[in-house]
């Protein structure tokens, strides 16, 4: 009597979770923007058995976004989820998989992200501030703001921007613009870039070192700026794709 | 002789009776939701 077919996985089996977190990795490790994102939940899985101890897996995961940025050498359980008042990001991954011999791995991955709706968040938050586009003027000159402040009182290396990770607007009670955005170390100290700015340029890879500032500016009813800067140090690139990179090259959904 | 029966008669009485208080196993998917459902 042919064996009985396995028992469908559920999408809370261990071996669903462990599948999910080597994809969630996967997909991080190859992310060029943004921030990193975690598995909010295992919404479908499917294996096609190849043979004996080598298994197809197909996985459709929900994810959300986390407040590491993708550079962030923060390891993604130590990540904080961007909670929906603060108006959440998910993302929709579907990821092939295969498992031999009990080693899962990654053969391609289609990912999308979407802000959840203004409408969403205004139900059940009026007053919290939305998602602003990344190319929005007063998101632009927040981030210019905070980064020139943050160079004309730092006593360590001149910083570049690298790429805006968010901006978000109120109006109410007060007119605030919060911004998030990744910078590199350049050769340069403060004072140096005073005298010839254009000479400062980011470390190479191998000396690379990278980090994350968080600016705010009260535009009513006082003009009031504060940002904090934290550099992460420098890195030896974990995955094949230089950290560089990953942040300066076009932003790819799909992974194979 | 062999006498079929209605298949609704088969049925009922074959019916596995359930245990009182029997709970289905939940669906094996969607999973849980770990932080909060967009």
């Amino acid at each position: 009597v042919p064996a009985a077919p396995p028992a469908p996985l559920g999408c809370d089996d261990p071996e669903s979770e462990a599948a999910a977190e080597v994809a969630v990795n996967y997909i991080n490790g190859r992310s060029h923007h943004g921030y990193k994102f975690t598995v909010n939940r295992i919404k479908d899985v499917h294996v096609v058995p190849q043979g004996p101890k080598n298994n197809l897996m197909f996985m459709e995961l929900d994810l959300l976004e986390t407040k590491c940025h993708i550079l962030s050498p923060t390891p993604l359980a130590n990540c904080t989820v961007r909670s929906f008042a603060e108006h959440a990001v998910e993302g929709d991954c579907d990821v092939k998989m295969q498992k031999v011999d009990g080693t899962i791995s990654v053969l391609a991955s289609k990912c999308h992200s979407n802000a959840d709706s203004s409408e969403d968040i205004r139900k059940v938050c009026p007053g919290c501030p939305l998602l602003a586009k990344l190319n929005d003027t007063e998101v632009l000159e927040t981030v210019s703001a905070a980064l020139n402040d943050f160079n004309s009182k730092t006593t360590g290396p001149y910083l570049r921007l690298l790429e805006i990770g968010r901006g978000q607007i109120q109006y109410h009670p007060a007119h605030i613009v919060a911004v998030e955005f990744a910078v590199g170390a350049t050769n340069c100290s403060a004072e140096e870039a005073k005298v010839n700015v254009e000479a400062c340029q980011l470390l190479p890879e191998d000396q690379s070192n990278f980090g994350f500032c968080t600016g705010t500016v009260v535009k009513h009813p006082s003009q009031d700026l504060k940002v904090d800067c934290q550099l992460y140090g420098h890195q030896v690139p974990t995955s094949d794709i230089p950290l560089l990179s990953r942040v300066f090259q076009p932003t790819s959904q799909d992974t194979s | 002789s062999v006498t079929k029966r209605a298949v609704a008669e088969v049925a009922q009485h074959d019916k596995v009776p359930r245990p009182v208080g029997f709970v289905p196993p939940p669906p094996p998917c969607p999973g849980k939701i770990r932080h909060f459902d967009i």
